[in-house]
């Protein structure tokens, strides 16, 4: 049986608003250690990796594994029904037909439960091995998030070249073209604000700006993002949760 | 000109 009590709804909301526009159906992965789930986008772009660690629970207990197989959009559905502060219990028996969702105010006089019922959903799943990358960026995921928005204004496609201490951030349109460039920095004060780059080799990649305007739907679940990159490889954007992580893995554009 | 690579072809199914 899985129970795994959430002290905030908020935190699933987040992950969930997070994936919804990009996988439409996904097995959730419950084991004794948390929660986790891969899923591939239609267009087999961009492959989404979370993690939430029995650690991002006020309480947790999964005596079996269990695959839960949901709907993204019914789903949301359910849980945007629940308020941001309200606790969120999620309930599944050993072979479960359904979800249960439990919404409990803080002061428990309120009490919402739900049944989503679950799907069979036969996906591929790819194995993920330890990455080598050539550049690693620490930035505000806000600022991340502006600049994807602001450059795919411009063009369908946002090049990331990274050189010794900046990143620039280049779009080319047909009207015209834009860029962004930011530098290592550090905040002492506001350490979420700091920059911070790390470099092997000099990057110049180009991914598609669509993706990482999905990607930047998980700006809420985190103050930084960590960007990570390497030469003609997929580039893998992570935002941390109190314990795990939700990761996108977005493949390249290059010339063959 | 660019072509947009597909995830599947860097990793592996399992």
């Amino acid at each position: 049986m899985l129970e795994g009590k959430f002290d905030e709804a908020s935190l699933l909301k987040k992950v969930i608003d997070a994936m919804k526009d990009s996988v439409k159906l996904c097995n959730f992965n419950c084991t004794e250690n948390g929660i986790s789930v891969q899923a591939i986008d239609d267009s087999r772009v961009l492959l989404i990796s979370l993690l939430i660690e029995a650690g991002s629970f006020e309480d947790y207990r999964c005596d079996r594994n269990i695959v839960l197989g949901l709907e993204m959009e019914s789903l949301n559905k359910i849980i945007k029904n629940g308020n941001a502060s309200d606790m969120l219990t999620l309930v599944a028996e050993d072979s479960p037909d359904a979800l249960n969702l439990i919404f409990e105010d803080k002061r428990r006089d309120r009490i919402a439960e739900y049944s989503l019922k679950l799907m069979d959903i036969d996906q591929d799943f790819l194995k993920i091995e330890d990455m080598k990358f050539d550049a690693v960026v620490n930035m505000p995921s806000a600022e991340f998030a502006k600049i994807c928005r602001d450059m795919k204004t411009l063009s369908e496609s946002l090049q990331i070249i990274i050189t010794k201490d900046s990143v620039k951030f280049n779009s080319e349109g047909d009207f015209g073209s834009g860029s962004v460039v930011i530098k290592s920095f550090t905040d002492l004060e506001k350490t979420e604000e700091s920059v911070r780059i790390t470099l092997e080799k000099p990057i110049n990649l180009t991914f598609g700006a669509k993706y990482l305007n999905d990607i930047i739907k998980s700006t809420p679940l985190a103050s930084q993002v960590t960007i990570k990159l390497c030469d003609k490889q997929p580039a893998l954007f992570e935002y941390q949760l109190p314990s795990g992580y939700l990761r996108f893995y977005l493949a390249p554009k290059f010339e063959d | 000109t660019l072509k947009q690579k597909s995830i599947s072809n860097f990793f592996a199914k399992t």
